[in-house]
């Protein structure tokens, strides 16, 4: 029988840190502002 | 394997921007009032694949108002968006298009105008006239005084009312009022005007000639009137133009679809 393994929530420290310098690509929409936004 | 569907667009992808370009062009060229707008922000955009090269893409847009009025033959890119102390007025547009092998065309707009808010515009600019009702007294009186103040110093054709385009009136430290509006020139001379106004009429559509008149009327502490009308020469109308020449109009927010 396959039990599930109960696994510890990964630590916050412990997440697999992103490479140094690498920006997380935006988001698709809404685009940017050409003017100015009231 | 099928193959992986297309990455979503991006809303400032190439291929948005020209899908954006084709909509506001169409929206300012279908709109018979008041002022084109210019884009400000792609707020989202959609593709739905129909089949081969045929694509319907829903689109919405955040646009400003520019200081040219509709029936300015001005190209867009001339026409400076109204700046946030001149108490700007903001277009929201839903737009569906299709694109069929290769090509744009647009199926259906919606949009809704509205100014800015008067707080906003006062937080950062407490002096700063604010956009008044089109049919405000002072408004209507200003405008008034101003094309019969032109009217009875040109030597050119006289100039009738088409619509009041915008008006903002400041409190401090002069009570002022500013008005913009639309006008036609009519088959009189200012002169001729003088002995019988009832017969000068709008220029036939294959001769007409609109042009655009701002005034500063001061109210206090003196009494004091400046006018400036340009007329823009005969153009060509696009069919929907001539809309205009048949009635004055007294624009509020606006939805247009």
């Amino acid at each position: 029988s396959v039990a599930k393994r109960a696994v510890a929530k990964v630590a916050q420290h412990d997440k697999v840190p992103r490479p140094v310098g690498s920006v997380p690509p935006p988001p698709p929409c809404p685009g940017r502002i050409r003017h100015f936004k009231i | 394997v099928p193959a992986a569907p297309p990455a979503p667009l991006g809303c400032d992808d190439p291929e948005s921007e020209a899908v954006a370009e084709v909509a506001v062009s169409y929206i300012n060229g279908h709109s018979h009032h008041g002022y084109k707008f210019a884009l400000n922000r792609i707020e989202n955009i959609l593709v739905l694949p129909q089949g081969p090269n045929n694509d319907i893409i829903f689109l919405e847009l955040d646009l400003l108002e520019t200081t040219c009025h509709i029936l300015s033959p001005l190209p867009l890119g001339n026409c400076t968006v109204r700046s946030f102390t001149a108490h700007a007025v903001e277009g929201d547009c839903d737009v569906k298009l299709q694109k069929l092998d290769g090509k744009l065309s647009v199926l259906a707009s919606k949009c809704h105008s509205h100014a800015d808010s008067s707080e906003d515009v006062l937080q950062l600019c407490p002096d700063c006239p604010l956009l008044a009702s089109l049919n405000n007294t002072d408004v209507l009186t200003a405008v008034t005084a101003a094309l019969n103040d032109h009217n009875s110093k040109t030597a050119d054709a006289y100039l009738r009312l088409l619509e009041i385009g915008r008006a903002n009136i400041q409190y401090n430290p002069v009570h002022l009022v500013y008005v913009e509006f639309a006008v036609a020139a009519t088959n009189c001379s200012a002169e001729a005007a003088k002995d019988n106004v009832e017969a000068c009429q709008l220029l036939p559509d294959d001769q007409s000639n609109f042009g655009f008149c701002t005034a500063t009327m001061v109210i206090r502490p003196s009494q004091d009137l400046k006018v400036n009308c340009q007329l823009y020469g005969h153009q060509v109308p696009a069919p929907d133009v001539l809309f205009f020449s048949r009635v004055v109009w007294v624009r509020s927010s606006q939805d247009t679809s």
